[in-house]
């Protein structure tokens, strides 16, 4: 879970 | 634009008030750094594993799973009304400084049910855009942790 988590919120960091 | 309909007795939860039994044993015990509420009580072992992931996460600032904190997202699943509650509230620390977190909902699926489709794209489509529409709640967003 943990790659899995990291990715979410980069992304999310990323597009916001 | 599309706007967020507040509770009008109600608007704004706060996590101050969260107090509630439960027989359910998987649970895991918050940092009180992170987490207002000392207990998270766990639909399964990956929302505990998704606990401590976030306790380390260098970004993460505050979290707490929504259960008695009473957000509830009303949604549409083919004709009938229902209720979507998200799993998780994460404080996000994106770049924007302490004072402008991201204020991401998570919610942690074990595996994908019919209406899981229309939940995130109630979210997507309507609640996030609504509620960051209103500029009194901060910057919204919401992921699906699959």
């Amino acid at each position: 879970i943990e790659p899995a988590v990291n990715e979410l919120i980069e992304n999310v960091c990323m597009t916001h | 634009p599309i706007k967020a309909m507040l509770d009008p007795y109600n608007p704004t939860g706060s996590t101050n008030f969260v107090n509630f039994n439960t027989s359910k044993s998987i649970r895991w015990e918050t940092s009180s750094k992170l987490c207002h509420i000392n207990w998270v009580i766990c639909d399964s072992d990956w929302e505990a594993e998704f606990c401590r992931v976030l306790e380390s996460h260098d970004r993460v600032r505050a979290y707490v799973k929504n259960q008695g904190l009473g957000l509830e997202v009303p949604y549409k699943m083919g004709s009938e009304v229902r209720k979507y509650i998200p799993d998780f509230v994460v404080r996000v620390d994106d770049g924007h400084g302490p004072d402008d977190l991201l204020n991401l909902i998570v919610e942690v699926k074990g595996y994908r049910r019919e209406d899981a489709k229309d939940k995130k794209a109630t979210m997507e489509n309507y609640w996030v855009p609504g509620v960051n529409n209103l500029g009194t709640y901060g910057r919204w967003a919401f992921a699906e942790l699959c």
